[in-house]
Order: C-alpha cells, then sequence, then structure tokens
C-alpha cells in the first residue's frame, strides 16, 4: 500500500533546525491496520502528513499505490489525495462554516462522487452522530468535531486511511466505536488503515505497532494486545 | 472554591434544542484535584466554560470564590477571569502570530503582572518546552501546543484551574509530567484544579472524581485509583 524509504523532513536551518523525520524506512501492508505510536514530538504527524501527500519531504522517497509521490505534479496529487487517500488531522481541520453533514461529504462533492448509500449510513450510525449532522463545529463538542473529521475520511472509501490520533478527545465508548469501524473497514472491506496514537488500548485494535522516536523507527510490534 | 447550583446550559430552540447542562449542582472543593468525566458530548466542556466565566448560563448560579459570576458585569468577569482563574481549552486556542514563550506570558502581560521567575522555570522544564520557546504553534506538533496551553494556565499561578483534557495529545510519559505538576500545584502551592480527562490514569491522580452523563452528574468517586 505505502513503501517509505530514508525519508527525511528538515524545518528551518543552521541553529534552529528541526529534524523532525530523519530517514524513516518502513512499509504500510496492504490491507492492515497499522499503529504508528512514540513520544510528543517524535515525527508521527509528519510522516502522516508525508505520507498522504500533504508536505513534501527534504529528502527519501515515498510511494503508495504503486506511485512515487514525487513524480507527481501538484494537480495529480491533489486527485491523488482526493481519490485515493483519506485523512484524518490530528486538529479535525472541520470547515466552521458548513454542517457537520456538509464537511462529511466535501471530498466527494469536490470530486463529483455520491458516497455508497449503505456504507454512508454504517459510518454514520456507528461514530453516533445522526442527531448532530445539521450542527456547524462550533456547535459540537470536542468528541462530535473528531467523530465528523473521522467520517469525512472513511465515507469516501479511498485505499488507504491515514488518522493522526482519532480517537484523542473520545470516551472510552465512543472511541471503541471508532477503533470497531478502521477495523471494520481492513478486515471485511480491505482497506489499509495508519493510525497514530498515544493509547495502548487503541494499538490492541491493530495488527502491527510501529513506534518513532527522534525522527526514526526504533522498534516493531506483531500482533500487538493491550 | 466554586459552587455550582442547579446550572442549565440550553443550546436552539423547540425541536432544535440542545440541553448541553440540565441542573447541575456540585461543590468544587478548596485545595483539591478533581476529575469531571463523562461520555462525549454530555456537558464537560460546557460545565468548565460556565464556571470559569467564558460562558453565560442559561439557568442557575456559578459561585467562584465567593463571589456570583451573574452578579458582574462583563469588565469585572473579564478582571476575574484574568487574575483568578487559568484555563486549559480542548482545542488550545493558542494565538498563532505569537511564539510559545509569548502565548505562555501573553494572560500576565495583559495583566501587567510578571511571573514568579521559579515557579515558570519549573513549569516550562516540567512541560518540557524549554527549547521550543521561540516557535509559534504552527511549528510545534500537537502535544507541542497542548503542553504551551498548559503552561499558560498555570504560569499566572490563579487560584483555581479549569483543564478541559490536558494530556489527550500526550503520550504517556509527557502526559504524566503534566498530571503530577497539576497534582503538586495543588498539594504543594494550594491551588483548586478541575480537570475534564477521558483517561482513567489521568483520574487516578486526582482527590476525587464527578461524572456527568446528559448534561447531569451521575456519580462520585472519592479517591480513585486506576
Ligand atoms: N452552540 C451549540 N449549539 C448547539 N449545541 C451545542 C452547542 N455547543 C455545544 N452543544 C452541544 O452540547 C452538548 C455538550 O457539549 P460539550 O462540549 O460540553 O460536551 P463534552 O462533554 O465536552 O464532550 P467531549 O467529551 O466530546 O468534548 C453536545 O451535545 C454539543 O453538541
Ligand atoms: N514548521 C515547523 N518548524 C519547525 N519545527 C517543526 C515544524 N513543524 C513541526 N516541527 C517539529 O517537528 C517535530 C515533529 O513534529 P510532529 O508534529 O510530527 O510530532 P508528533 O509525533 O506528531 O507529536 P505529537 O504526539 O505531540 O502530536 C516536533 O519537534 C515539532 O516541533
Ligand atoms: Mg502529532
Ligand atoms: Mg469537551
Amino acid at each position: 500500500a505505502a513503501q517509505v524509504r530514508g525519508l527525511t523532513k528538515v524545518y528551518g536551518s543552521g541553529q534552529a533546525e528541526v529534524r523532525a523525520l530523519d530517514g524513516v524506512t518502513l512499509d504500510f501492508h496492504e490491507r492492515q491496520f497499522t499503529a504508528v505510536m512514540g513520544p510528543s514530538g517524535s515525527g508521527k504527524s509528519t510522516l502522516m502528513h508525508c505520507c498522504a501527500a500533504l508536505d513534501r519531504a527534504t529528502d527519501g522517497t515515498v510511494v503508495v499505490g504503486g506511485t512515487d509521490l514525487a513524480s507527481l505534479k501538484d494537480k495529480q496529487l491533489t486527485r491523488l489525495r482526493r481519490d485515493r487517500i483519506g485523512f484524518v488531522f490530528q486538529s479535525f481541520n472541520l470547515v466552521p462554516t458548513l454542517t457537520a453533514r456538509e464537511n462529511i461529504l466535501l471530498p466527494m462533492s469536490i470530486a463529483g462522487r455520491k458516497p455508497d448509500q449503505e456504507w454512508y449510513d454504517l459510518v454514520i450510525d456507528t461514530v453516533g452522530l445522526a442527531d448532530r449532522l445539521d450542527h456547524r463545529p462550533n456547535e459540537l463538542s470536542g468528541g462530535q468535531q473528531q467523530r465528523v473529521a473521522v467520517a469525512r475520511a472513511l465515507v469516501s472509501r479511498p485505499s488507504i486511511v491515514f488518522a493522526d490520533e482519532p480517537t484523542g478527545n473520545l470516551d472510552s465508548r465512543s472511541g471503541a466505536e471508532v477503533l470497531s469501524l478502521l477495523k471494520r473497514s481492513v478486515d471485511e472491506f480491505g482497506q489499509t488503515v495508519v493510525m497514530v496514537t498515544h493509547d495502548p488500548v487503541a494499538a490492541g485494535y491493530t495488527d502491527r505497532v510501529v513506534f518513532l522516536a527522534d525522527g526514526k523507527v526504533v522498534d516493531e510490534l506483531r500482533q500487538p494486545t493491550a
């Protein structure tokens, strides 16, 4: 699904230089639920953004669905992101002037596509937002906004989903609903999901955990249990 | 420290009415570390905002430090918030154009006050931001931004601190640092801290847990252990 080779992302220069990623090499396997864990500031969000074509690396390569991201022009990158990649942002990034429903359907409406009705109903029902769809983000609780962001990433059924801490603002029950949904989209619908998390319980839902520290991969765990 | 009586907050009206708080009555005790837990959407953030004078309730009373918030005019409320209350927002609410240091010192500079240098150093050191003070929020990771928000609330050593999910974006080690700092400000410096959290481990640091559901208090736990 995605191959990362020698990925490096440097911010600033000289004294102020920050090596957010420092030569990361790893694979995200097709139809697997992979967790990415590591200390605050270790490069997890940066890794997600580079893999999802939301940011350009300083060095190294990212291949998604057989395509080297560096070979794509901006227009092609935009189309790849829109059609094949789902992204849940750590800070939600919802459009404040749109309702929850409009936010959830936005990527597909831009692409001129309609969602599969059954899948849409399942996602909305599972994240528990049915009675909040007409509200705008500032009328929603933190956890409700996060669930809108999750639904938005899943509804278009992208081949690969990058979820940056999708349950950080959720109580254990809503969190479990979201995690089962993510696991289900992998096990039943063949999607590939990569999830950044700080929560060992969330990691327990995945097939494999990759650990980052100081911008590098430092460890890996197969079949984690909480 | 704070007494809440019959607190009600209603959004919308008629069919669209949402009772975010529905007759909440409870006390936050002086020099205690209280946790507020409950499902996503149960009213935790709304309760924090009403108690911290960031929002006006529909009904009921909030008394903070002996003062009925409803008796204060806007200017007096602003001064109370600035001088006596510290607040950590669920979505951080940092000023994007200011550096971490400027964000942390902002409430005090507005009040024309300087922080206690030893306390300032302790807070900065404990939240682990010493090498990030000159960066702006968009140059910081999610967890780093959250730690800036925590430091901002604590540095002025307010008599009461309301922290809305202060460790939601932190790995277990940074989270433990923040929680020990909050506990320390209660045990050693006599502050009152009220913390919304979804994390049982975080609740384990507190003296008492209050549970909300559907805008009401439904349960309470003394001396919780994770
Ligand atoms: N402006 C608003 N208009 C309508 N409903 C609102 C508004 N603001 C908040 N609400 C609703 O009030 C309820 C309580 O929200 P609140 O943010 O207090 O929940 P919370 O317990 O903090 O949830 P979370 O754990 O997800 O952060 C939610 O159902 C939310 O949708
Ligand atoms: N624009 C920038 N300029 C300078 N440094 C940056 C910039 N963006 C990110 N960083 C730094 O890069 C490092 C990695 O950030 P990243 O957001 O990937 O961490 P993270 O693992 O997601 O952390 P968290 O768990 O706190 O969300 C951090 O130390 C951060 O301060
Ligand atoms: Mg991050
Ligand atoms: Mg909240």
